[in-house]
């Protein structure tokens, strides 16, 4: 199947996400 | 011992794998054998998606102040941090050793590849440990199979980028059978510059 890949910026980005508040 | 399984919620950012963190802490009256250091061990969370990981990780306590001899792993779901686990019963580790005050962004930026598949080497991974240390601390990633250098390569190589380590950076890398036959994760290592 397919990897799922997240680069730095776009986990440091997910952090400010309301979701993860 | 039932165990709920954990999965993103809906919106969230699944990743490839779910985590699991772990907390030691040696006792420094008891000796570290296997039995101790399984007593000492404790699983604090799990987690399946980006969000969940940042909820989870936002409330521990960063590494760099904690005191004493203690660690946390990041581990694949159903891999112990031990030695003697089926996962890594045949492979080693990276071992990078920090000066007191870098202990906190390196696991942070360890943490962040690792979850993000940004090592390129399949199923290799197992985990990431930070030990809190008296004199410095380390960071360490494991693998499957020690005997594999191309793995093992590509592992030293992505952890010089995304840690963005000087050239002159003294990176270690031990078997997980060494640790057990000399009973020591971090003595005897063999050094690459």
């Amino acid at each position: 199947g397919t990897r799922i890949i997240y680069d730095r910026k776009f986990l440091l980005d997910c952090r400010t996400s309301p979701l993860a508040r | 011992n039932r165990r709920k399984t954990i999965s993103p919620a809906a919106g969230e950012h699944p990743l490839q794998y779910n985590y699991t963190f772990w907390y030691s802490r040696r006792t420094p009256s008891r000796p570290a054998n296997t039995q101790s250091y399984e007593q000492n061990i404790r699983q604090i969370g799990t987690v399946a998606s980006v969000e969940q990981f940042w909820k989870f990780y936002s409330h521990l306590v960063r590494p760099g102040d904690l005191t004493g001899h203690s660690d946390f792993h990041l581990f694949k779901e159903g891999i112990k941090p031990m030695w003697e686990d089926e996962a890594n019963k045949n492979g080693g580790k990276w071992i990078i050793r920090l000066r007191k005050g870098l202990a906190s962004r390196f696991w942070e930026n360890i943490i962040l590849a690792m979850l993000g598949e940004q090592f390129m080497v399949g199923e290799e991974i197992c985990g990431v440990v930070v030990s809190i240390r008296f004199q410095e601390d380390i960071l360490s990633i494991w693998n499957k199979t020690a005997s594999d250098q191309v793995t093992t390569s590509r592992i030293r190589d992505t952890l010089r980028r995304v840690l963005n380590l000087p050239p002159n950076t003294i990176m270690e890398y031990k078997t997980h059978n060494d640790s057990l036959k000399d009973n020591s994760s971090f003595r005897n290592t063999k050094i690459t510059l």
